[in-house]
């Protein structure tokens, strides 16, 4: 969950 | 998307915007360290790999393909330009890739959310783009005369990465089950690293001289 969060940002 | 990341990212795009004019409009890359653009853009290509697999936004994927282009472009003309080329401090810019890509590779490889390629690469970029800019500091602390344009360079993207801390901080606030402990802890490291230039460029700024480092 953590890294698909994150992957929205540059 | 909140307003820290939109300025975050605008002022990202700006920086990189000011060194393509600063290059092309004076023929020099005086004071610009390659390493530290051949940094980002292994940075680039390790986290924009999801180009291919995961589409997010419009807006996302344009950003990426700017960042990609603008930074392969600065790479040409500093290796390829025929006048810009003469203009790259080679001697001075001495920064081994080695110790930040190796420790960098070693850490994603021992601390990641999920180990695959995928992961493993883009947990790579994230604690590699923490470090990318020091090539450029060591350089600018060598460089007597540091431009105008490289020191608002490197000023704007301090800038974007403390505008990136506070859109985390709001996101936290405002999004449920939002939290990213290893992009966080590199993006605070990546902040710090700038905090000595930034005092050194807003003293010059306020005493209305040239910017310098001292060694």
């Amino acid at each position: 969950v953590q890294a698909l969060i994150a992957k929205d940002e540059l | 998307m909140n307003i820290f990341r939109l300025a975050g990212d605008m002022t990202h795009l700006l920086s990189i915007l000011v060194l393509l004019l600063k290059i092309n409009a004076t023929r020099s890359c005086r004071g610009v360290s390659l390493k530290t653009q051949e940094l980002y853009a292994l940075v680039f290509v390790c986290r924009y790999l999801d180009l291919f697999t995961n589409f997010i936004s419009m807006y996302n994927t344009i950003m990426k393909i700017i960042f990609l282009a603008s930074t392969f472009t600065i790479i040409y003309w500093m290796r390829f330009h025929k006048v810009i080329r003469v203009t790259y401090d080679r001697e001075q810019d001495t920064f081994r890739y080695q110790f930040l890509v190796l420790p960098c590779l070693v850490l994603a490889l021992l601390l990641n959310s999920e180990f695959t390629v995928m992961e493993v690469l883009w947990t790579f970029s994230i604690y590699l783009e923490a470090v990318a800019i020091l090539p450029q500091l060591v350089l600018l602390q060598r460089t007597n005369n540091i431009d105008n344009l490289t020191g608002n360079y490197v000023f704007l993207l301090g800038s974007y990465r403390a505008l990136y801390i506070l859109n985390w901080i709001y996101r936290f606030l405002t999004e449920p089950n939002y939290r990213q402990y290893l992009v966080w802890i590199s993006g605070i490291v990546q902040t710090i690293i700038y905090i000595d230039f930034f005092y050194y460029y807003i003293k010059s700024w306020k005493n209305n001289e040239k910017l310098s480092l001292p060694a």
